[in-house]
């Protein structure tokens, strides 16, 4: 089902959560 | 989800009518009229229907190419091989930019200026602010945030393409490297709530030996 | 007195046929509705005040027509006449809206909209009215200063879905979905405005500038974290220091969240712990995602 193959591909690319350089900081 | 549902209605509008036709050249324009319409953006789907391989060997294969280009290729792909392919129009070109767009989501959350006006052959930082809000975000097919201080847009979520045959695997990967650090993690919390109960019973165990010393100690004196 | 109502009663319709509004409400207001002699019961002194008010209004009198309707307003509760009571809401909401307390008079017009009955005493209820009364709420929360409660009345509107057959709904959309409003549409916007909803203000402004201005400046918060004097000022069509006043006013109203260097001349759009908030936020739609995914599945029976 190609449909449900473009939201897990979609799903798949937002992980991790988060990336940017601000939040490593404050993840830290 | 709502993009997709949207995109579903439109697939099924345009394999059907794919369907009712018979000649090329109609053939032809229904390619041309998908890869315009502003709400779509999958096109694997049209790509395997029976009716469009009636387009291969005759004049209008260039569409079925074109066609292929949507689903999988971005506006690079298209300038590397435009003298095979057919002029694009207004529409098709912001469209074949939106695409290239979610293609460069797919490798890094975090996208360059620079690299972002390359791909799209954009000159200027405001020209590709408007293009990412207006035709981006404002569209459904991305969300993310412009960063104008480290020149870069934070994608926080982007629309899926059509697969090509290599990507399944990676995407099985990731799920099930997801699915055992998932898995794992649940696992180290598990046995953090059993070390957290073995210690609070053991720390309740010498306080009650501690209280009844003591009172044994009040006794005596 | 009771000749001297009579006369003022006559001269007042008359003044009326000949659309002098404000001077059939003064004859009017010349009456005396606590005269001791005359005893006029409430609902007598309701529908004067009333009246009164609605002619004031004609003349977009809202000083005036506010006192009335103030009278009335202590008679309106023990009224069981419902024409009048709805004039009375009318008149209200026309007051605020002339007042610019847009927000209040939205929710009073929108209040009007919903009316379900189709005829109040002998009065019919027509649906044009009706729709009118819902399209000046949308105006009216459109011009109403940007922030939280005119976000939850924008949702409220937003969703009823007399609201999607509106010439204005596509304002409406851009407007609660915090997208930037371009000039076109923000003229062809004005173009339904009424003269003192675009009326000057005491900066040179217009009301419907500011309301524009501060709703772009919250629109742009939404897609980027930061921004220059000079991009903001290109942005929302105006000089540079203006809109860094416009965004440090918002902002001491705790009306927008962000910060202003003015050494850097930069405004940043969001406080210290946005990172982990929005961490949260995507944690949350990650999990909505699969979800969506196996709903879809399911509905697929796989």
């Amino acid at each position: 089902d190609n449909s449900l193959l473009r939201q897990v591909s979609s799903l798949v690319r937002r992980l991790p959560a988060m990336e940017s350089e601000k939040f490593q900081d404050e993840f830290l | 989800m709502d993009a997709e549902r949207r995109q579903a209605e439109l697939i099924e509008q345009f394999s059907a009518q794919a369907a009712a036709l018979s000649s090329a050249p109609q053939l032809a324009a229904l390619v041309l009229e998908a890869t315009s319409h502003p709400a779509l953006f999958a096109f694997s789907e049209l790509l395997t229907l029976p009716a469009l391989s009636k387009l291969t060997g005759t004049q209008y294969a260039s569409s079925l190419d074109l066609l292929r280009l949507f689903a999988y290729g971005t506006l690079k792909d298209y300038k590397s091989n435009s003298c095979t392919l057919p002029a694009l129009l207004p529409d098709q070109v912001r469209k074949l930019k939106q695409l290239s767009v979610l293609t460069l989501a797919e490798s890094t959350k975090v996208l360059p200026y620079d690299k972002l006006m390359q791909e799209l052959d954009v000159s200027n930082v405001r020209e590709l602010e408007d293009f990412l809000i207006n035709e981006c975000m404002y569209s459904g097919i991305v969300r993310g945030k412009l960063d104008q201080l480290r020149r870069c847009f934070e994608v926080q979520f982007a629309a899926g393409r059509d697969l090509t045959p290599g990507q399944l695997n990676n995407m099985i990967e990731t799920l099930s490297d997801w699915l055992g650090t998932s898995d794992g993690l649940l696992h180290q919390i598990q046995e953090k709530i059993k070390w957290a109960d073995a210690t609070s019973e053991v720390n309740k165990k010498h306080q009650k030996e501690f209280e009844d010393r003591v009172e044994e100690a009040k006794k005596s004196i | 007195e009771e000749q001297v109502v009579v006369i003022r009663e006559k001269l007042a319709e008359l003044y009326e046929s000949e659309q002098q509004w404000s001077k059939a409400a003064q004859m009017l207001s010349g009456i005396d509705l606590d005269s001791g002699i005359r005893m006029l019961d409430d609902t007598n002194k309701l529908s004067k005040c009333v009246q009164i008010a609605r002619l004031y209004l004609e003349d977009d009198d809202a000083v005036n027509a506010e006192a009335f309707i103030n009278k009335a307003s202590f008679l309106v509760t023990n009224s069981n006449q419902e024409v009048l009571n709805l004039q009375y809401r009318v008149c209200y909401a026309r007051i605020l809206d002339l007042k610019r307390k847009f927000l209040e008079a939205a929710v009073r017009y929108y209040g009007i909209s919903q009316i379900e009955q189709r005829q109040i005493g002998d009065e019919e209820i027509d649906e044009n009215a009706l729709e009118q009364a819902l399209s000046a709420a949308v105006t009216c929360t459109i011009l109403a200063g940007a922030g939280p409660q005119r976000s939850r009345v924008l949702a409220t509107l937003y969703k009823d879905e007399r609201c999607s057959k509106l010439k204005i709904y596509p304002i409406l959309q851009k407007v609660y979905l915090e997208r930037i409003l371009r000039k076109p549409e923000i003229d062809a916007f004005a173009e339904e405005l009424k003269p003192h909803q675009k009326a000057l203000l005491p900066d040179k402004s217009t009301v419907l500038d500011r309301a524009m201005i501060e709703h772009n400046l919250l629109s742009a918060t939404r897609s980027t974290y930061f921004c220059s004097f000079d991009e903001l000022g290109t942005l929302l069509g105006i000089d540079p220091r203006k809109a860094e006043k416009i965004a440090s006013r918002m902002i001491c109203e705790d009306r927008m969240r962000g910060s202003i260097d003015q050494v850097e001349a930069v405004i940043h759009f969001e406080d210290d712990s946005e990172g982990l908030q929005q961490w949260d936020q995507q944690i949350a739609g990650l999990c909505q995602a699969v979800n969506d995914i196996l709903d879809s599945m399911s509905s697929k029976g796989i």
